[in-house]
């Protein structure tokens, strides 16, 4: 383990800690897309099945059993508490899942390591993380009014991605046999996806205002 | 094994 994937991993849980805390402090989920939070799930529950196989640390583990935990949380507050449920975006927030499930599947049952069920799931679930954010950037473009904390939210998530590709450039020159050409290539459409966001949210935080899209 | 070293991240 080194710094930057133990900073990518603490910037991927503050984005989780930062979205359960808007919604849990505001009872609003104003802004956040139910369908990305839907995709995020799916990826974490077809990614950690190895939970059940393969045991790499107890930080691992833990980490693991968070992420999942926080993310059914989220969607639980977003269907079914009372306050936060009518604050749901349910008109805006119009983004097909099959749209970029399908794909995934299809690419993952072509594209992988090693053609069985729990490494397509995994590769699965790769692809699609790559890809889950793009219904939260299509609806922050649609309603157009960011909030600050939905804002830190996109913006953690894609730190975490750009300290994931330090990692992976630090353990290719440090572990001779650790080469994920397929990780790679979905974790630099990831980062990338975030680029557009990136620039707009730097600006408005140099000019001191709020977060606004063009 | 090599093919699966990804899998030690989250």
């Amino acid at each position: 383990m080194n710094l930057f994937r133990l900073a990518g991993d603490m910037s991927h849980l503050f984005s989780i800690v930062l979205i359960l805390l808007k919604i849990y402090t505001s009872k609003s989920c104003a802004g956040l897309s139910m369908k990305t939070q839907e995709l995020y799930t799916l990826v974490f529950v077809t990614r950690y099945l190895d939970l059940f196989y393969s045991y790499v640390s107890l930080y691992n583990t833990v980490m693991k059993l968070i992420f999942l935990a926080s993310s059914f949380g989220i969607l639980w507050y977003m269907r079914y508490h009372k306050q936060v449920k009518q604050t749901y975006d349910r008109e805006q927030d119009t983004f097909r899942h099959y749209i970029l499930v399908v794909p995934c599947a299809v690419l993952a049952l072509i594209v992988n390591n090693e053609l069985s069920v729990t490494e397509v799931l995994w590769t699965f679930s790769i692809y699609l993380e790559a890809v889950a954010i793009l219904p939260q950037l299509v609806l922050l473009q649609r309603t157009k009014n960011v909030d600050n904390l939905t804002g830190q939210y996109i913006f953690f998530l894609g730190a975490y991605r750009a300290l994931y590709i330090l990692n992976w450039i630090y353990r290719y020159w440090t572990e001779p046999k650790y080469r994920q050409y397929l990780v790679w290539a979905a974790g630099l459409v990831q980062t990338g996806l975030y680029a557009d966001f990136f620039y707009y949210y730097l600006k408005s935080w140099q000019a001191g205002e709020k977060l606004r899209l063009p | 094994e090599e093919s699966r070293s990804g899998h030690d991240e989250l």
